[in-house]
């Protein structure tokens, strides 16, 4: 069985939030390494990878591996019945039906029980290999967000450069064309508003910006989000939490 | 033009 409590329901809360635009309906994987969700869009362009690490979790018991078939529609309708502080704990037996969610609040003095129906849902899952990316750009997210916002209103495509000077987005629309460009800047007094790049080798993608704009709902994830590039393969964006990630892969558009 | 490619040309199902 399991049995899971998170001290904030606000770390499930917000995670929902962040992927229930891209993905419908997926498995949060429970095992002793914590929850798990690896989910792909109807297109396939896109995939998200989220873990929950057990250390998260003021308590965290599961004794084998269950997969929770959930609707992200409908835990978001359970969830909003939990306010952010709420301490949440996760039940459910082995090869379960329903998952218990119990909401208590900081006084004590309110319990929530909620039982969300479980799906099957028979997802290909799949292999992502360890990358050595050629580029990997870290950068406050809220700063990644409005360049993907901002270029969006332009067009529907944005050409990323990584190079040693810095990183480049540049688009070309209907009304004319815009570029941002980020220079290396370790702000040494405060890192997580610094923008700091590793460069293997120099890179040039060009990746869906409504897709970019979609992953940016997790910037409130993560002060700092990690962009990692390299030729020829799918993009990797990922916010990192305290107690783990979520992750999102896009594949690139290819040819001009 | 540009073409939108899939994950499944880069990632292979486990």
């Amino acid at each position: 069985m399991l049995e899971a409590r998170l001290e904030q329901s606000s770390v499930l809360k917000k995670v929902v939030d962040a992927i229930k635009d891209l993905v419908q309906d997926c498995n949060f994987d429970c095992n002793d390494s914590g929850i798990q969700l690896q989910a792909m869009d109807n297109s396939h362009v896109a995939l998200v990878a989220m873990h929950l690490k057990t250390e998260g979790f003021a308590l965290y018991r599961c004794d084998r591996n269950i997969a929770l078939g959930i609707n992200l529609v409908s835990l978001q309708k359970v969830l909003r019945a939990a306010q952010n502080e709420d301490v949440m704990t996760l039940k459910a037996e082995d090869s379960p039906d329903a998952l218990s969610l119990v909401f208590e609040n900081s006084e004590n003095d309110r319990i929530s029980e909620y039982d969300l129906k479980l799906m099957d849902i028979d997802q290909e899952h799949l292999g992502i290999p360890e990358t050595e990316y050629g580029a990997t750009v870290k950068m406050p997210s809220a700063e990644f967000q409005r360049i993907c916002r901002d270029l969006s209103l332009l067009s529907e495509s944005v050409a990323i450069e990584a190079t040693k000077e810095g990183i480049k987005f540049s688009c070309t629309g209907d009304i004319g064309k815009g570029a941002v460009t980020l220079r290396q800047n370790p702000n040494v007094e405060k890192p997580e508003l610094g923008t700091t790049i590793e460069l293997q080798e120099p890179v040039a993608l060009t990746f869906s910006l409504k897709y970019l704009v979609n992953f940016c709902k997790a910037s409130g994830l993560s002060n700092t989000v990690t962009i990692s590039l390299s030729n020829e393969v799918p993009l990797l964006i990922e916010y990192e939490m305290e107690h783990g990630y979520v992750r999102f892969y896009l594949a690139p558009k290819i040819g001009d | 033009t540009s073409t939108q490619a899939r994950l499944n040309d880069f990632f292979k199902p486990v």
